[in-house]
């Protein structure tokens, strides 16, 4: 066994743990969890935390986060929030101050600007960029399949084909600068 | 993604997951770091862990519920955490994700498939000077 307290996150995302750790020294796990979490968010760590990164099909950045006590099992968590930068923290407001889980969507960014968080564009000109981009590259790569017209060559407005015909059997862009 | 487990000095945990997902995703599609069980977990006594990686095929296995019950049954974070991905492995072969593991005592560990390189992490304690990026080789 090792000593206490403890910080350990995925990725090499030092200040966060540094954030954390400072965090804990006086506050508590939640509380370290959120310092840590949030100094992600507004560093935008490799483009796959916060605003700014990771635009979807329409070039819009939406986030997903979640925070769990695992002493009382309670657990606050947001999903596709839009408009919002700190998402661990919408996250730990629907801990505190709901008796529900998890909120997603529009609703969740109205429940966030309810509980004073401030509601403004995640879209950065790295974003808008990178949505650029991939729409010049004929929306490639994208997640749909069996679909008309042929995703793997066309961007959409797309359709259902007529049978499902196959699961495409790609190796998904996931690496450490695009991931969940 | 970030995915965090922090365990305080009386050994209280919790756990957190912060992420913007996946690049050109269908609008509304939602990842595993919002999922309990998926994108993290906790238990009191017991332990923390977070994942990351390919969202949409994580949260069909819950890795980081299966990561917690694995040292609520007496594996050691690293071996938790590697038990909690070969089920993935198995059904998904180019499976890309990482799951670290933390027990209420302080021990650490982390398992990843598919990254062509090691895992990075990073870690505070009081066994380290300062904060300490670990590299874990996949499977």
């Amino acid at each position: 066994a090792g000593p206490l307290p403890l910080v350990i996150n995925t990725w090499p995302f030092t200040n966060a743990t540094l954030k954390a750790w400072s965090e804990i020294q006086t506050g508590s796990y939640l509380d370290a969890l959120v310092a840590g979490c949030s100094e992600c968010e507004s560093q935008q760590c490799d483009g796959t935390v916060g605003y700014g990164g990771s635009p979807d099909e329409i070039g819009e950045t939406t986030l997903d986060a979640m925070i769990m006590d695992g002493e009382t099992h309670d657990v606050g968590s947001v999903g596709d929030l839009r408009r919002v930068k700190n998402a661990i923290g919408v996250a730990r407001a629907v801990m505190d101050y709901t008796q529900q889980t998890l909120l997603v969507g529009e609703s969740a960014k109205d429940f966030a600007v309810e509980m004073g968080f401030k509601e403004e564009s995640l879209t950065t000109n790295r974003s808008a960029e990178i949505h650029s981009s991939w729409l010049q590259n004929k929306c490639q790569p994208n997640y749909r399949q069996n679909v008309s017209p042929d995703p793997t060559k066309s961007c959409g407005p797309y359709k259902p084909s007529s049978k499902l015909f196959t699961h495409r059997d790609f190796v998904k862009p996931i690496h450490r600068w695009n991931h969940d | 993604t970030i995915g965090m487990v922090v365990v305080d000095k009386d050994g209280k945990i919790g756990s957190g997951t912060s992420t913007n997902g996946l690049s050109h995703k269908v609008p509304g599609r939602v990842g595993d770091s919002p999922i309990v069980g998926a994108g993290s977990y906790a238990s009191g006594g017991v332990g923390g862990a977070a994942a990351t990686g390919d969202g949409d095929i994580m949260m069909r296995f819950l890795p980081s519920f299966n990561a917690v019950m694995m040292m609520a049954n007496g594996d050691t974070p690293q071996k938790a955490a590697e038990k909690s991905i070969m089920p993935i492995i198995k059904a998904y072969p180019k499976f890309v994700g990482a799951v670290i593991a933390a027990n209420t005592k302080g021990t650490y560990g982390a398992a990843c498939h598919g990254l062509g390189s090691p895992f990075k992490f990073s870690v505070r304690s009081p066994d380290t000077p300062t904060v300490t990026v670990i590299e874990q080789p996949c499977i």
